[in-house]
């Protein structure tokens, strides 16, 4: 029963790369003595991002986040963050720094993007209002396609439909246009610099995670809050 | 449980970032 599809055509990274567009990765200065201790750190849009935010956000301030209002904890520019962060720009002699990326399964995370920001009981109401037309739109199908939701405005997509629009995206080879969500992996965090250069690659399920990004950041581990819940 | 069109599609749309970093995972 087994489904042969034809092969995906290859994607030019390199193409990709000369759009200018930049991965959303951090550099976190914290101040060590006299001088700054420098690190990157980097996750995908629906790798626990939130979580690793708001332990990092205790990791350099000792405390949780605090704030129940805009701007949020995912703000990694705003002001709240004291000037510690900042995008990450330069990838030359990033292997000076320590680095700390995380991953996540590739098809559990598009089947975790699906059922969050696109299926017809979507938990992100406004989300979906943004992000199903779009993807419709790079797919080249019509809006006929999608379906009505009956919690909400707008379309939503089921997953034969959304796998569909995802294949015919990677099919043109515009894969480099989607929503972060939807962003394969390789195309952020390791666009500039491949796994193998980046001090941990982890995933948000490794017991340790927490304990590596505070080894990361602050160059030593309390050995409290190891494990991530 | 997805279908095997489904599986295929996602199978495929994938097959990338299991090459790229799989290993880590």
């Amino acid at each position: 029963d087994k489904v042969i599809l034809p092969p995906l055509p290859h994607f030019k990274v390199s193409v990709f790369k000369s759009t200018g567009f930049k991965p959303k990765a951090w550099t976190v200065k914290v101040p060590n003595g006299n001088q700054k201790r420098e690190s990157v750190v980097c996750y995908c849009a629906k790798c626990g991002s939130t979580s690793l935010d708001s332990e990092l956000y205790r990791i350099l301030f000792g405390k949780p986040w605090p704030y129940s209002d805009w701007p949020w904890v995912q703000n990694l520019d705003s002001k709240r963050w004291k000037g510690l962060i900042t995008q990450t720009t330069k990838w030359k002699n990033f292997e000076q720094s320590p680095s700390f990326a995380v991953v996540r399964d590739p098809k559990e995370r598009l089947l975790s993007a699906f059922r969050s920001k696109v299926r017809c009981q979507s938990n992100n109401l406004a989300d979906r209002k943004r992000l199903v037309p779009q993807l419709l739109k790079l797919a080249g199908l019509s809006k006929e396609s999608a379906s009505k939701p009956l919690d909400g405005p707008g379309l939503c997509l089921n997953e034969t439909i959304y796998l569909q629009a995802l294949f015919m995206i990677h099919e043109k080879e515009l894969q480099g246009r989607l929503d972060a969500h939807f962003l394969p992996q390789h195309l952020n965090c390791f666009l500039n610099v491949p796994p193998s250069k980046w001090s941990i690659v982890t995933t948000i399920g490794s017991a340790k995670a927490i304990c590596d990004l505070e080894l990361v950041v602050l160059g030593k581990s309390k050995g409290e809050s190891c494990s991530f819940a | 449980t997805l279908s095997t069109i489904d599986e295929a599609r996602l199978d495929a749309i994938t097959r990338e970032e299991y090459s790229i970093f799989g290993s880590y995972l």
